[in-house]
């Protein structure tokens, strides 16, 4: 072999044409059998699909939510105060959470689901002097620009933006919920009745509208914490930060503003992590759409297997404004962590109810237009506190 | 538990993260 190797000679040929055309039909093959398949009802919109190996199919039989709940209420049970501290830096040494940075005393958390939504102390999570800021502690998973309306989960594996934030004309049972404080009598039918699908909603969020009267100003206000002037004063505040006029004018057109494009950024939070999400940057949360789905783990291991991932959980889209337009947070619940608080949205109730009573892709909306007179939606400071995940 | 961040900017955006960086409150993820 080795003589044959070192002796033999080499010799070029022309490969026949036939051996040629052979090769690129070979190549073509092998380009459809990489295109993925794409479901879509009548009228054209991609039907989300569980699809994946085996043991995703076998997770999907599973019931997720059920599980999360009984989860949630082993760990709201109250654990004896001798057994706390110990538990708690039990946990601490498997997660790898820090202790020096709690709030509180350990004995003073009631149950591990009180512990794992704990407070840090203050200034511990310094703010960098940058547009945009890490909203939550965790690992960036993915992050990169939007194309064509779809988001990259992994590499090659991508969901449609529009299942993710939501489109309305697929879903019939989508259903309008006012803020918290506003009457629903009150409620501009032209002001929903316009919003068609999330290539509108752009064009809406980016908007104002000029509608609210007084009495939902003074209902805006009372749902805020703190006084009048620091509503005022934090609502300024916010205003000036976004570098925009306190009125918006309604942009026309649907699309992203010339020179600009869509990003997206995401990012897991572990066991361990602290599971209170921040504002990132200074801006308008205008309204939110409340997503029932499944309950899957997010753990990286699970985003390379089961396509769709963020679209077939439950979740909160939060979307809005910021300096530059469109601004959009989604927090995604999973098995461990199915509920999801929002500090300023007193009705979203996360985890509860069945999930056959919400077809995939349908939503429940609120506007939170009532609670800010002057930026048309609730204003938010960078690193602002939001809300967070709770354990079940 | 999963943040998804979607939104508008200049092209000339950049991240200022790398996949898989743990990341804090408040550190920069873009400018």
């Amino acid at each position: 072999l080795a003589n044959a190797w070192k002796q033999t000679p080499t010799t070029w040929y022309p490969l026949p044409i036939a051996v040629g055309a052979l090769l690129l039909i070979a190549i073509q093959y092998r380009k459809r059998l990489g295109q993925k398949e794409v479901y879509v009802d009548e009228e054209g919109h991609e039907v989300v699909k569980l699809k994946g190996p085996w043991t995703v199919h076998v997770m999907g039989a599973l019931p997720l939510r059920n599980v999360s709940r009984v989860w949630g209420y082993v760990n709201s049970l109250e654990l004896p105060v001798w057994a706390r501290p110990a538990g708690f830096k039990v946990y601490a040494w498997i997660f790898g959470c820090n202790l020096d940075e709690v709030e509180k005393d350990l004995k003073e958390y009631a149950s591990l689901g009180d512990f794992f939504y704990r407070k840090l102390k203050d200034g511990t999570r310094p703010v960098a002097d940058v547009i945009l800021v890490s909203p939550a502690d965790g690992t960036v998973l993915h992050f990169g620009t939007i194309k064509g309306g779809r988001v990259e989960q992994i590499k090659g594996s991508t969901y449609s933006l529009d299942a993710l934030l939501g489109i309305e004309t697929r879903g019939t049972s989508r259903k309008e919920v006012m803020f918290a404080t506003r009457d629903m009598a009150e409620a501009d039918d032209k002001h929903f009745a316009d919003i068609n699908g999330i290539e509108y909603s752009l064009q809406e969020l980016l908007g104002t509208r000029a509608h609210n009267t007084p009495s939902e100003r003074t209902d805006a206000s009372v749902s805020q914490e703190g006084s009048l002037k620091d509503v005022v004063a934090h609502d300024a505040s916010v205003a000036s930060e976004m570098g925009a006029r306190p009125t918006l004018e309604r942009r026309k057109s649907l699309a992203v503003a010339p020179g600009n494009a869509l990003y997206f950024c995401v990012i897991y939070l572990a066991p361990g992590d602290y599971h209170r999400f921040h504002s990132p940057t200074a801006w308008v949360v205008e309204k939110r759409r409340h997503f029932v789905g499944d309950l899957f783990s997010v753990s990286p291991w699970m985003a390379k297997r089961l396509e769709n991932l963020f679209v077939l959980n439950e979740r909160v889209a939060l979307l809005g404004r910021w300096k530059f337009g469109f601004f959009g947070m989604v927090p995604v619940g999973a098995t461990n962590v199915g509920s999801i608080k929002i500090n300023f949205d007193k009705d979203l109730r996360t985890n509860v109810g069945s999930r056959r009573d919400h077809p995939l892709g349908t939503y429940t909306e609120a506007v939170y237009s009532a609670a800010s007179p002057i930026l048309d939606g609730q204003p938010l400071l960078k690193a602002q506190e939001m809300g967070g995940f709770c354990l079940g | 538990s999963t943040v998804v961040l979607v939104f508008e900017a200049p092209q000339d955006f950049q991240f200022l993260v790398k996949d898989g960086q743990k990341v804090r409150v408040g550190q920069p993820l873009g400018d």
